[in-house]
């Protein structure tokens, strides 16, 4: 899904 | 967590360790946009307001709290604490533009129509364009000292290296972002033609100089 993954980053 | 991400990230912390070096070793910050210094700390405010509501890892946390008060602390070196050392007249590009147009963007592309969502597509956004000013700085005064040229190379690798996470983990998870994508395309190729000078000066013992 776009976007689920991308608070795991900096 | 991938080598590109680990290294990009250990890159971005190595450029705001190569600037706090250059302040305090020259004891100056000429050279340094306070504009661009201005917008990163923008960026991290408003990115990392998730601190607040997720945890994800101690690195995570570590990282961004380190991001923020280091750009922070930045902030007051360059404002107070060498004031004298900084030119405004050399740094005149419009951030007005670059905050709207920033604003802008995140209305419109974002995964939620609510503060958080709209802040860090803001952020993703805005950081896409923060060097500008610093680039700009850069293109008026025609050369830089090499200590500073470290500093941006380390700085727009960090999102370069990003780009190859990005790509590993569409193989390898099918995660695509497509926000963080798009701008960070934009923010490696805005850093192209310095990286070029970079390469063909710099990496081989010669001053930074535009021809």
């Amino acid at each position: 899904e776009i976007g689920i993954h991308r608070k795991d980053e900096l | 967590m991938n080598i590109f991400r680990l290294v990009a990230d250990l890159m971005h912390l190595a450029s705001i360790f190569i600037l706090l070096l250059k302040i305090q070793k020259t004891r100056s910050c000429a050279g340094i946009s306070f504009k661009t210094q201005l917008l990163y700390a923008i960026v991290f405010v408003t990115r990392y307001l998730d601190l607040f509501t997720t945890w994800i890892s101690l690195y995570n946390t570590i990282m961004k709290i380190f991001f923020i008060a280091s750009s922070i602390y930045i902030l007051y070196l360059m404002k107070y604490k060498f004031r004298a050392t900084y030119d405004p007249i050399l740094d005149t590009f419009r951030i007005e533009f670059l905050l709207g147009g920033s604003v802008i963007l995140a209305l419109i592309f974002n995964y939620d129509f609510i503060p958080m969502e709209i802040l860090w597509s803001f952020s993703i956004f805005l950081e896409s364009v923060a060097i500008l000013p610093q680039l700009f700085m850069l293109s008026r005064t025609g050369e830089a000292e090499t200590i500073t040229t470290h500093y941006i190379f380390a700085l727009g690798g960090y999102r370069a290296l990003y780009l190859c996470n990005w790509l590993w983990r569409y193989i390898f998870d099918g995660h695509v972002e497509v926000y963080a994508w798009i701008a960070g395309v934009i923010q490696t190729a805005l850093y192209s033609d310095f990286f070029y000078i970079y390469y063909t000066k710099v990496l081989h013992g010669k001053k930074f100089e535009l021809p």
